[in-house]
């Protein structure tokens, strides 16, 4: 279902396929972990996305790519935030 | 301060893009910023070009990562006016920088803020309230699996490694929480969007705040 919904195609029986089918496997045991802290309704939920064969390692180096100031000097200090302004 | 508040229903936000496997996070957070505080000023809301910041701001590293100040740095320090998106399309890598004409149609700013607004989110929504959508750099770790729900948990500040623009906010419920755009595609999340909860800097997402002035 997850190969269809998300038009992946993994060589059948070549070992990367298996490979990535623990790679799901660990996502929905992820998501258990994550929906453990769920308690109510309007609580984040998580599952099976277009992100799930991949692992949290694959999931970083590709899509966590942006990084906070290497100099934060220039940061306006906290007591002259906006609201001041005005 | 509004217990509601969001520029999409302004129609001041262009829609969800996708950053396919370019670590272009940076440069998607950067322009929607500029796409909405360009429309804020009274300009057609339009698409403008990331691929034309992936290339050409040579202080970040294309799709292999960057910075939404230091982005903002160079397009204020360069003057650079940003292209339509269907001019300057994007192509998931990095490219060598087109040059244009300065007489060439394109959106320019006249400078940019940042704020660190960790323990101060009042003041953040009064700025987005002001200014316009705000690019914030938040931990995103837990992301990879989010459907939908605001979130509370399994992330922090201080880790901070995605950039996404937060659009607005939502107090009228139990939790109140930010409106977060992301670029990861309408099928992520909730319509490529995700919610943040609010006041406790929940993700870093109050601690690298920045904004385009036009």
């Amino acid at each position: 279902f997850f190969m269809e919904k998300w038009g992946r195609k993994y060589p059948a029986g070549s070992l990367p396929s298996q490979e990535r089918y623990q790679v799901f496997l660990k996502s929905l045991e992820r998501h258990r972990f994550l929906n453990s802290d769920a308690r109510n309704t309007s609580d984040a939920h998580y599952g099976i996305n277009q992100f799930s064969d991949l692992s949290v390692e694959e999931f970083t180096n590709t899509y966590l790519r942006s990084h906070p100031p290497r100099n934060k000097d220039y940061y306006v200090p906290k007591k002259k935030a906006f609201g001041e302004k005005s | 301060l509004p217990l509601q508040f969001d520029w999409r229903d302004k129609n001041l936000v262009t829609g969800v893009k996708n950053q396919l496997d370019c670590g272009a996070c940076w440069a998607f957070s950067i322009v929607g910023a500029i796409e909405s505080a360009n429309a804020i000023s009274g300009n057609p809301l339009e698409d403008l070009s990331v691929q034309q910041v992936i290339d050409c701001s040579y202080l970040d590293r294309g799709c292999n990562g960057g910075s939404t100040d230091s982005a903002l740095k160079w397009l204020n320090q360069t003057h650079t006016k940003l292209l339509r998106s269907s001019e300057y399309p994007f192509k998931a890598r990095t490219g060598t920088c087109h040059y244009f004409p300065p007489t060439e149609h394109g959106v320019s700013i006249n400078g940019y803020e940042a704020y660190d607004f960790s323990n101060y989110e009042e003041e953040m929504m009064k700025l987005l309230i002001s200014v316009g959508p705000l690019a914030v750099i938040v931990d995103a770790v837990s992301w990879q699996d989010y459907l939908g729900g605001i979130i509370q948990h399994h992330c922090s500040s201080g880790h901070s490694n995605h950039a996404v623009l937060v659009v607005g906010f939502d107090k009228t419920g139990d939790t109140p929480y930010w409106i977060v755009k992301n670029s990861w595609g309408t099928s992520w999340g909730v319509d490529g969007y995700v919610h943040v909860k609010m006041g406790e800097n929940v993700c870093g997402i109050a601690d690298f705040v920045t904004f385009p002035v036009m």
